[in-house]
């Protein structure tokens, strides 16, 4: 039931 | 060196509570702002922010910036000894590999101490930069923890919908289909079985249930959960403790293939 993003594709390392 | 002190080691439990089954190991950051912790899931698909401010201790002391590495599960383990209405301090010394959790009972009759080993955890920190939602839901915390449940039984996602008139989670399974319509409510006799809604688009996501599970056990942290959507964002479930901070919980959507 659909593709699970991942949170890493939405925030960036600092 | 560090000294903190909290008059209700119950809150600190409940914080270990919800999030020692979500992720394993987390650094904790000790600084001037507060006592933090941001953590991703093991699959990198959840990630936990949790804030305590340091003006929501009894004593804060933290003469310099300091991360300290502990496993959540044993963490817990050793906050399970305190009794909720215990104060609890946590004290480490500059660079040494242990922090010291001492337990005080409310009429000082009882003083426990429980030192834990620190352990290096090499974590990535995300920049979470502010945003402004599209839709933004404050509801009874545990109406949500009812609705994720019950939702969990039938279907493995939530599709969690928007409108100005309400909110609506639903789900599909082998056995069949559920929905659920929150409606906007403020006429309730308390406050936190309100049911907000602050729109600017309508939006409709979907999402896997087991982490909104997960997320629902900080439930007892805060009457009401605030849950921040927008599209191709990852939605954000807070919950906010009475000037102690928050914990605030993200999870990446899922999108059709």
């Amino acid at each position: 039931q659909g593709v699970q993003l991942s949170i890493t594709e939405f925030y960036c390392s600092t | 060196m560090l000294e903190l002190r909290l008059t209700q080691a119950g809150l600190l439990k409940k914080v270990l509570e919800s999030i020692k089954d979500l992720v394993t190991d987390a650094n904790f950051d000790c600084s001037a702002t507060g006592f933090s912790l941001q953590a991703m899931d093991s699959s990198h698909v959840a990630l936990v922010a949790l804030l305590l401010r340091s003006d929501g201790f009894e004593h804060y002391r933290c003469d310099h910036n300091i991360s300290m590495g502990m496993n959540l599960g044993n963490m817990a383990k050793m906050l399970r000894c305190a009794s909720d209405d215990d104060t609890v301090t946590i004290k480490a010394d500059d660079g040494s590999d242990t922090v010291t959790f001492m337990f005080e009972s409310p009429s000082q009759d009882k003083i426990s101490d429980y030192e834990m080993k620190l352990m290096d955890i090499d974590s990535e920190h995300l920049g979470i930069p502010e945003a402004e939602y599209q839709a933004i839901v404050r509801m009874s915390a545990s109406e949500f923890a009812r609705i994720c449940k019950d939702l969990g039984t039938i279907g493995d996602t939530v599709i969690i919908s928007v409108t100005k008139e309400g909110v609506q989670f639903s789900t599909k399974g082998d056995i069949g289909t559920a929905n659920i319509i929150c409606r906007k409510n403020t006429a309730v006799d308390k406050k936190e079985e309100a049911t907000v809604i602050e729109m600017a688009e309508p939006v409709s996501l979907t999402f896997a249930s087991r982490y909104l599970i997960a997320f629902t056990k900080a439930t007892p942290l805060a009457g009401q959960v605030t849950i921040s959507m927008s599209y191709d964002m990852p939605i954000v479930v807070e919950y906010k403790m009475e000037t102690m901070g928050y914990m605030r919980f993200y999870l990446a959507p899922k999108i059709e293939e």
